[in-house]
């Protein structure tokens, strides 16, 4: 799973 | 959130406020890069644009908001309020060197090719080596104040810890951003002279020179 739209990293 | 990603939060926000606490308590803002200061402004503002498009949860909007005005302070104290004590003479560093190719980089290798994304990709990338006008600085002055070594160790911590955070997120969630983890492990290895300084003379009392 590549996660780009959701950042919920800072 | 894992227990790493808070803990690197929590330190790079503490090395946010030993800055500014180190330049308002002495009045004077010696021996910091006013460039990597700025550089850093400048990856805050690229990469929380999404403040105002994409509400993930109050401690993440609360952090940005942190970080952005903490971060704009920190120059706003070095460029104008205490600009008498900028010791810009030290402070040579081309940051074209660093934002050019770094801004090209980020429209060639992205997640998507979107105004949005490519800042947030610009971000991480320039974030990564944001800390070299500093870097630079001292090794030219061949030395730094205690409470800046302080606040480099914090700094630098931050982003291993998250990395920590990313293998933890990778087994657990199968998550990873491959951007972030480069840029970070990247961001990291800039660091590891200093820590190794760190730990070998600040730690046991002494003030971090570097050899002639």
């Amino acid at each position: 799973k590549l996660a780009t739209a959701k950042k919920d990293e800072l | 959130m894992n227990v790493f990603r808070l803990v690197g939060d929590l330190s790079h926000l503490l090395a946010i406020i030993i800055l500014l606490l180190k330049i308002w308590k002495t009045r004077s803002c010696a021996g910091v890069s006013g460039k990597s200061q700025i550089l850093f402004s400048l990856v805050f503002i690229t990469r929380y644009l999404d403040l105002f498009t994409n509400f993930i949860s109050v401690y993440n909007s609360v952090m940005k908001i942190i970080y952005l005005v903490t971060s704009l302070g920190t120059v706003y104290l070095m460029y104008f309020k205490f600009k008498a004590t900028y010791d810009s003479n030290h402070d040579t560093f081309r940051i074209e060197f660093l934002v050019v190719p770094v801004g090209g980089l980020s429209f060639l290798v992205n997640h998507d090719f979107t105004p949005l994304e490519i800042l947030w990709t610009f971000s991480i990338y320039l974030e990564s080596v944001a800390i070299l006008p500093q870097l630079f600085m001292i090794s030219k002055t061949g030395e730094a104040e205690t409470i800046t070594s302080h606040y480099l160790f914090a700094l630098g911590s931050y982003r291993a810890l998250y990395i920590v955070n990313w293998v933890y997120r990778y087994y657990t969630e199968g998550f990873f951003d491959l951007i972030a983890i480069v840029a970070g492990c990247v961001q990291t290895i800039l660091y590891c002279d200093f820590f190794y300084l760190y730990i070998t003379k600040v730690l046991k009392g002494k003030q971090l020179k570097l050899p002639a």
